[in-house]
Order: structure tokens, then C-alpha cells, then sequence
């Protein structure tokens, strides 16, 4: 699994659409205070599920919609689009290079059940399918559900929208999902529940700092 | 369920020896399961750190540094037992002293082969120990830009 | 004693607006007694801050150098209102890039004549701004000795 | 009002009898993670009379103690010496240079009625007058009383000393008292009550954090 770029739109302090390519190995992230350093953690929290808006330093969750600056209005609309590559694969994905990460990953594609299971495979990732920015959400019918998939396609992109109404979507490759659709399949890969591959800024502390029962979990997410 | 999580607690525990003695330059450290539960799966994790020439103690009484120094040792030693894909850091350095930061930094390179560091920093050395550099600006006040940056 | 709270209020709000002004080198700060308390020798106290080319926010959205950097303003504003002889600070300048740093020991000078300012740190630029260095070593491995220094 | 030195013997990692002069103007304190910065910072907080352990970052004040090293045993007893000049002048006493703070101060000399009313004068502080280091307490019977005080010395020395039995002891000039004397000698000048003039490592954000109602004990402080 590799991280391959971050697209951030109206996401606090990122206004106009902004790309973030994730390079290999270690990447600096410099600039003075409060330019938004922080903001690209949180965003990267945000995209993967994070629940409480409290972690992304906000009172409520539509506090993350970017809320106007001396020289632009607020926007009535968030969102954040990860691009994995090869989800399933070992490590970071190098290996296989035949570009279709379930080649040698584990094996079966995430099993998800759902209520009324449809065979509806994750369509390609293409490139050009933006979605529509600005207010007006999908219509609800094409909700996804992951069931019996053969071919994980190279690239699954992994969306989430929220709307000053707090109303959150999330999407997947361009299909309407559910948040546990998101959870389940980053379950099955190299992510997990993330406890201890984001530490959040003045945070290094609450690593030792949690009580030894909190710090136990961390070591079940590993184990 | 039980033998896992033991098996995993021993490894994690060397690597944190390990770890710790890397970014201490010496000294040990130690991962312990508290005696008060009974059973191994609800049993918490103790830490305790012995900076070199210092006496074993808890880790309540480290300094500010020595604190985020062992709880980077922690960190990493989970990333040993069981990569992440990619693994954020946020100013962890801010506390840490100029000899600290090159320990620091250093031990990251060994996670890069399998880990997509991102790594945000105000430190010179930092920078320095970077593959690479992405600048973020605020030149229309309020509104985020990032650019890559090459490093003078 | 209600007029000399608010005396003392309306005169530490000028000084916070001043020192939060020189600290962001621009934009505007205020002090403001909560609402929800009818009787002024009651009500707390909330903080708002506007860097420049931001909105008015409440202090929680602010980034981590911004709190900082908003923190040392209120208690210059404190010290200009009231002197005390001394003054600890303890590595506040950790989260602040190297702009803010040069903005945050000029505005320290200002208080210098008045207070005993104990500056504990790891940058650079704090150590060259001050009149004089203490270094503390463990020559002997756990056991704290104080030497003064020239900086280099 | 003047710090003039402090003189640690046994606190935290202090483990010989050090010296710390305080300068005017801006005094920098560096050196590496560990080395004993913060316990300068403890000790002045420890001396002027902090009663709550964890604001030391320790269980239980004894925790104060040298409690040993690699090469050293831990010892019996910690004591802080805090040596003050022109303590109740204005500012920082350098106007008044007769050498006795009385002089222009805030007129009368503290006040403070206790039990048995004692003429008992603060007596010039020695040089020499080493408290006996080491375990054994002075006798009770020369407790300081401060009532109606002519002259404040130039100098004023407070010390603090605790013994690994957990009792504190307070002296003032070389004469045990109370740590209520201390609090209320140094309530009359102008360190009131340390509030904001001590902010610890990583606490810089307390001062904005703390709940409305408690930032505004530090106003009432300075008012
Ligand atoms: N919803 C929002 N809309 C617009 N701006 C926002 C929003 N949320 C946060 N911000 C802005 O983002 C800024 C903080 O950004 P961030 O915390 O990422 O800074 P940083 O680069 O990490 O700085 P530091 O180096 O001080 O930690 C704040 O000044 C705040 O005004
Ligand atoms: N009672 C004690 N006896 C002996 N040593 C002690 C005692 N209490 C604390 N220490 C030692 O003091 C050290 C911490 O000192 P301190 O917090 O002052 O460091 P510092 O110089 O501020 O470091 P940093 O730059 O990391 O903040 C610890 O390593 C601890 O072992
Ligand atoms: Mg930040
Ligand atoms: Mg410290």
C-alpha cells in the first residue's frame, strides 16, 4: 500500500483545491506559524474516518469547512480525496509491480456484508470523474457496497465531503459509500486503526503519558 | 489470543530497548505488564527509562526532552514490530536539544524503506535530514498553498 | 473594588492589544468579560485573537506558534500593568518559527529594566538576544552543575 | 525588590551545594535534554513556598530529594536558599542604593500577628550561617515571629529544607518560622503570588487555555 497524493478543497485554510504528493521515504513539511502545516495532518486524519471533531482541534465538525479569510467568503463545502496505490499489497506495494495490487496481496478482497448485497465491483479511479463541487449532494441511489470483488483496481481513491448542514459523505472511487465501507476495507490493510501513525502537534507526551491501559491498545493494534 | 499478544509484547519490547539505546546514545529502558490484573490480555503496560548515568525511575520524572525522546523510542519500536504505510509527525523535535534532533533524525532513516514519513518541522537539521522539502505559504493572507522547495 | 477591576481590565486590554500587535506584526487581539455573569467582579474572562489577514476567532483555532505567540502577549500585558521582579520562562519560544522569535526576545527586551528575566531554551536566536548565559552540565552523569558562558 | 542568588543543596539533581546569581536583564539557561534546566525552575517555585507536588512534577514532595545516580546515594535532605535584596522597595530597589529597603519601601514594615507577639527583629544574614546539612532539624524553640519590624536588613534570605521523613521546614534569615510568615512577607511585595511571573515547560498555552473564571485570578492578581 502507498500513499500517492492528498486533493484538499475547502478543508480549513485550504481554499481553492490543493494537490499533495506523497513522495517515498521522509518529507519535510516547513513554513511559518500558522500557515497551515497542521491543517494537512488533520486532513489526512479527517479523510480516514476521524469521528471526533475535538482531534481536529474544532468544536463541531463543520468547523473544518473553510470559514472565510479577510479576502474570501466562507465556502459551504469540504472535502479531501486520498489516493492509495495497490491497497492490498505487502509493505509499501513496490513488489508487485504488475499494477493490480490484489496480484499478491492477501489473497481475497475484503469481504463486507451488507444488507442487500449487490455485485458492484469499485469502478476504476479515473481521473477526470470530479465531483461536483459545491452544495448539492449526490443522489443517495448509488450508494456502493464492496462484496465479492476480483480485481482491486490499481488506484482506489478514498473521498470525504462535509456541508455546512454537518451532513457528511463519503466516497469511494467516485461512488457514494458508507463510513463503515471506508473503516472495513482500511481494516483489512496495512492502516489499521491509525493509533500510532499520527502524532499530533505537542502530542508526543500523551504516547508514554496515556495510563497503561490506553497505552495497551496500542500495542493490540500492532499485535 | 494470549500467546500473540505476548509474543508481540517480547518483540516490541526489544525493539524499544534497542530504540531507546540508539536515541539515548546508552542508558535502557524497560516495557513491563502491570502485576495487578491477573490476566495477560488486560493487564496495562508500564514504561520505565534509564537515561545513561542516571538511575532507573519512572517516567514521570524525565524532562521535557528526555519524555518525547523515549516516547519517539516507543513509537518506533511499534513501527519495527508492524510497519504503517505512512506515519505523521508533528513537531516532535520542538523539545528536543541540537544532538537529540541528529540522534532523532538518524533513527528515521532506518523506517523510510518502509514507511512514508511526513515529517513537520520549525528545526534546521530536520530539514536537512529530509528527502525532500514541501514549503507551505499563506501569500494571500488567510488562504494555504503548498509548493516543493528546494533546500539552501 | 469594582472599579478597580475594571480599571486594571480596560488597562491590561490596551497593553494586550499593543503587545499583540508588536509579537504578529499586525492584525488585533481583545479581552472580553464573559456575558453570562451579571456582576463584573464574577465574570471570566475569554480571549480573542484576529492574526493579521484572518478573521476575529476564538483562541482554540488558532495554530500552535499563533497560541503561543497570543499567550506571551497577554502576559507581557500582565508584567506592563503590574512589574513583577521576575520572570521564568520555561521554552516557550519551542513552538516558534525563526521570525516570531526575533519579534518575541525584542518585545522581552522591553521588559528587562523593570524584571529579572530567566529565559530557559534551545534556540540560537534567544541565546544571542541575551545579556548573559548560564550553561547547565552533567560533567558528572546525573548530577546538575551551573557554569556561566560566553556564546560563541 | 531584587533576586540576588539562590543556593541549592540537594534538590532534584542538584547534588553539592550550587550557586545560581541572578543577573539583570535577560539571563539565558541552556544545555542538554536532562541536564537540569527545569529544576532551576522548580527550585524557585519550591522555595517561595509551592505546596502542590505535581506543579514539580513529582508524587510526593520528598520526591524533591536527590534520590541518587550512577555514582552517588541519595541523600537525606533537599534545601533551597533564596537571597533577596531591597525586598520591599519599589521596582527593582535600585533607586534606594542607602542599602536598607525600609528606606522608600511601602512605608510600615509587614504586619503579621501570630500566636505569643515576639519582638523579634530579622537578623542581618550571615554569609557564614550554613544550616546544619544533613538530617537533623533545628530546634523548635527559635521560631521567627515577624511583628512590628524597624529595619528590613538589606539582605533577606529565605530558605526552605525537607527531610526525607516529608517535613518541611521554612527559615527566614537563619531563624525557623512558618511558611504562612513567608507567604505573607512576600505578599507584600510586589512577587504577590506568582501567578504568571513562572510558566513551566510546554505550559505556555495554560496561560490562554485555563477556563475564563481562572484566567481571571490572574488579572485580580495584577489589579
Ligand atoms: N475552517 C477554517 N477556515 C479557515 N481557516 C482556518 C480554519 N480552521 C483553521 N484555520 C486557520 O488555520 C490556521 C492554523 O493552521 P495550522 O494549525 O495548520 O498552522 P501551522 O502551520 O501548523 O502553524 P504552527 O507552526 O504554529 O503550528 C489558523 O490560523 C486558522 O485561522
Ligand atoms: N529527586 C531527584 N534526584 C535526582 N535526579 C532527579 C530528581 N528529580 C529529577 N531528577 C533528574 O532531573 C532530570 C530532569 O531535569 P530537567 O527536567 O531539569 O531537565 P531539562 O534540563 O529541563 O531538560 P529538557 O531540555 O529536556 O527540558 C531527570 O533526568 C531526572 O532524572
Ligand atoms: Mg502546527
Ligand atoms: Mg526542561
Amino acid at each position: 500500500l502507498r500513499l500517492d497524493r492528498m486533493e484538499i478543497l475547502g478543508f480549513k485554510s485550504f481554499y481553492g483545491r490543493t494537490r499533495f504528493d506523497f513522495p517515498d521515504g521522509i518529507t519535510a513539511v516547513v513554513g511559518p506559524n500558522g500557515c497551515g502545516k497542521s491543517n494537512i495532518g488533520d486532513a489526512i486524519s479527517w479523510v480516514l474516518g476521524e469521528q471526533k471533531a475535538s482531534s481536529l482541534r474544532s468544536d463541531r465538525m463543520e468547523d473544518v469547512i473553510f470559514n472565510g479569510s479577510e479576502g474570501r467568503r466562507p465556502l459551504g463545502m469540504a472535502e479531501v480525496s486520498l489516493h492509495f496505490k495497490n491497497l492490498l499489497a505487502d509493505g509499501n506495494g513496490h513488489a508487485n509491480g504488475n499494477g493490480h495490487g490484489a496480484g499478491n496481496g492477501h489473497g481475497a478482497a475484503p469481504e463486507v456484508t451488507v444488507a442487500a448485497d449487490r455485485e458492484v465491483p469499485i469502478p476504476e479511479a479515473a481521473e477526470s470523474a470530479r465531483p461536483a463541487a459545491g452544495g448539492a449532494p449526490e443522489s443517495q441511489a448509488a450508494a456502493l457496497r464492496i462484496t465479492e470483488i476480483e480485481e482491486i483496481p490499481e488506484e482506489v481513491v478514498v473521498t470525504r465531503r462535509i456541508y455546512r448542514s454537518g451532513e457528511s459523505e463519503y466516497v469511494l472511487n467516485g461512488q457514494r459509500c458508507r463510513l463503515k465501507d471506508i473503516q472495513d476495507l482500511l481494516a483489512r490493510t496495512d492502516i489499521g486503526s491509525r493509533l500510532y501513525s499520527t502524532i499530533e502537534q505537542g502530542k508526543i507526551d500523551q504516547v508514554l503519558a496515556a495510563r497503561p491501559k490506553d497505552r495497551r491498545a496500542m500495542f493490540e493494534e500492532a499485535a | 489470543a494470549r500467546e500473540r499478544f505476548r509474543g508481540a509484547f517480547e518483540a516490541i519490547q526489544e525493539h524499544f530497548q534497542e530504540s531507546f539505546r540508539t536515541l539515548f546514545g546508552g542508558g535502557r529502558a524497560e516495557l513491563r505488564l502491570s502485576e495487578e490484573d491477573e490476566d495477560v490480555l488486560e493487564a496495562g503496560i508500564e514504561v520505565a527509562a534509564q537515561p545513561p548515568g542516571k538511575r532507573l525511575q519512572k517516567i514521570g520524572l524525565l524532562s521535557g526532552g528526555e519524555k518525547a525522546l523515549t516516547a519517539v523510542a516507543l513509537l518506533v519500536s511499534l513501527f519495527r514490530y508492524r510497519p504503517s504505510p505512512f506515519c505523521i509527525l508533528d513537531e516532535v523535535d520542538a523539545p528536543l536539544d541540537e544532538a537529540n534532533v541528529e540522534r532523532f533524525t538518524r533513527l528515521l532513516q532506518e523506517l523510510r524503506s518502509d514507511t512514508q514519513l511526513i515529517l513537520i518541522t520549525h528545526n534546521r537539521k530536520s530539514m536537512e535530514a529530509a528527502d525532500l522539502l514541501y514549503g507551505v505559504t499563506m501569500e494571500e493572507p488567510g488562504v494555504s498553498k503548498i509548493l516543493p522547495l528546494r533546500f539552501e
